[in-house]
């Protein structure tokens, strides 16, 4: 999978997600990618995510909808993200990873995966990593 | 207000071999994104451009290089939202097309409807005149590795949870 959320000059935030799916899926299996909620959002007033990750276990935790609601809860992208990430965790045993941010412009790129290969740009700054804490 | 853009390339298991193209893969996806808000673009254009990248790269799973379903063909979902109006456009099962993002966008911007699926998104596609691929292009030699050695049920579940990563 792969995605991306951007704020513009404007303060206009957008989102983007796309995928080939799981491996060996069933024939028609549709995923959170395709879903309002799961497997992207955008809000001017709060922020936006993107995620990836075990499609099914988004869905059931509606993830980008849940960051989005932490965030409004006063939450950073990066707490609001370790908090819905967890939960997946813990409800539903759900592995994956979001890309986050708000409507300042705040950032963060999360994952409870082993991996997730990310980049951002900002102040003619640019940043990525892989592993976690990089 | 600064522009910002943050893209991610998956999180399922990246192989020793492919962490750097998988690196400079979101690298310059992010940078392609970043110019278009350079130039003043909007947000929207912005990920659908980063997104595009990263479907034309074959290191990536969306667009050319997806993962194989259990017939070996693909079958692609995406989905594209703007913050400022909460319109949204989606397409989900879709084949035989190079950029599923764009086509998304294409529904969020030319139907009242919030996704189209298989059958119907090819409908679409097509009559929004965009070409079809062959699926053999959208195939890459790792993905049908990857499609042959898929892990069985009863392997490590470690592993196995990160074979179900899209």
């Amino acid at each position: 999978t792969v995605g991306a959320v951007a704020i513009d000059a404007e303060g206009n935030v957008a989102s983007a997600t796309s995928t080939g799916g799981r491996l060996n899926k069933m024939v028609g299996r549709v995923g959170d990618t395709a879903c309002v909620g799961c497997g992207a959002y955008a809000d001017n007033y709060v922020g936006a995510a993107s995620p990836t990750g075990c499609g099914e276990e988004i869905m059931k935790v509606t993830l980008c909808r849940l960051i989005l609601f932490h965030m409004e809860q006063g939450k950073s992208p990066k707490e609001a993200s370790d908090i819905a990430l967890a939960y997946m965790f813990e409800r539903v045993q759900g592995f994956g990873g979001v890309v986050v941010l708000d409507k300042t412009g705040d950032w963060a790129a999360r994952f409870n995966s082993k991996q997730m290969s990310w980049a951002a740009a900002k102040d003619d700054q640019l940043y990525n990593g892989l592993y976690k804490d990089e | 207000m600064i522009p910002v853009i943050v893209v991610h390339g998956g999180a399922g298991h990246i192989s020793e071999e492919r962490v750097e193209l998988s690196r400079q893969g979101v690298r310059e996806a992010v940078l392609h994104g970043y110019r278009i808000l350079q130039r003043g673009g909007t947000a929207l254009d912005a990920v659908e451009e980063a997104v595009v990248q990263m479907e034309n790269n074959p290191v990536f799973n969306a667009g050319r290089g997806s993962v194989l379903n259990e017939l070996g063909d693909i079958e692609m979902d995406a989905i594209i939202m703007d913050g400022k109006t909460l319109n949204s456009g989606a397409v989900s099962a879709v084949r035989r097309i190079a950029n599923p993002i764009k086509l998304s966008r294409l529904v969020m911007e030319k139907t009242n409807h919030v996704c189209l699926t298989g059958h119907g998104a090819s409908r679409f596609a097509k009559a929004m005149g965009i070409p079809e691929v062959p699926e053999e292009f959208l195939k890459t030699d790792y993905s049908r590795m990857r499609w042959k050695k898929n892990l069985p049920p009863g392997s490590n579940p470690v592993q196995c949870q990160m074979g179900k990563m899209g």
